[in-house]
């Protein structure tokens, strides 16, 4: 997965 | 978004209310260790700096914005409003001994290296151990307010949370970020050992006192 995925979490 | 994302935040979100209500109410703010919210202030500021950069959701901004303000608002009062009741001598804990191995370690583990993504990446190392220097303070005092265990319950559990969302993210998303998932276990375990006691203790009706 890419490193701008997981930004959508607090 | 799913339950344990959801919950997890509304455990976020309440954390942080209980700490500034219980120092506002109280004028007071002993007990709690300054160096782990200058920690928060600077995980939160260190992450959400794509707040400039990409809109998500209004969700999402209204969130991250409340995260920022609410910790600097309980570092403001820790340090000048209600500076008088601050516990400095039990708050010892050395930050540069967090703050140095999540700097480094963001450096050399890290999806990509540009300055946004290493820095996300160190918050989300830094957030892991941030809680330390409170849990040092209540070992150190031997006890806890009650007010202070349960914001350290809900602080807690938002991680747990978190993992279980990893989990159904992984399931129904096939979304994996091993560096949230790693770092978040870490947090979450380092919690264990007063989830132990808030469960023994506190639930029943006592104050959290450390077993001699």
């Amino acid at each position: 997965q890419h490193a701008t995925t997981g930004k959508d979490e607090l | 978004m799913n339950i344990f994302r959801l919950t997890g935040d509304l455990a976020h979100l309440t954390a942080i209310i209980i700490l500034l209500l219980k120092i506002w109410k109280t004028r007071s703010c002993s007990g709690i260790s300054g160096k782990s919210q200058i920690l928060f202030t600077v995980v939160y500021i260190t992450r959400y700096l794509d707040l400039f950069t990409n809109y998500i959701s209004a969700y999402n901004t209204l969130m991250k914005i409340i995260f920022v303000v609410s910790s600097l608002a309980t570092v403001f009062l820790i340090y000048f409003k209600f500076k008088a009741t601050y516990d400095r001598n039990h708050d010892t804990f050395r930050m540069e001994f967090l703050i140095i191995p999540s700097i480094i370690l963001a450096l050399l583990i890290r999806h990509e290296f540009t300055v946004m993504e290493v820095l996300w990446t160190f918050s989300i190392y830094l957030e892991a151990v941030a809680i330390l220097p409170q849990l040092f303070l209540v070992s150190k005092t031997g006890e806890a307010e009650t007010i202070t265990s349960h914001y350290l319950f809900a602080l807690g559990s938002y991680r747990g949370l978190y993992l279980l969302n990893w989990i159904w993210r992984y399931y129904f998303e096939n979304f994996l970020d091993w560096i949230s998932i790693v770092a978040g276990f870490v947090q979450t375990v380092l919690y264990c050992d007063f989830f132990y006691l808030y469960v023994t203790r506190v639930l029943h009706g006592r104050k959290l006192r450390l077993p001699a």
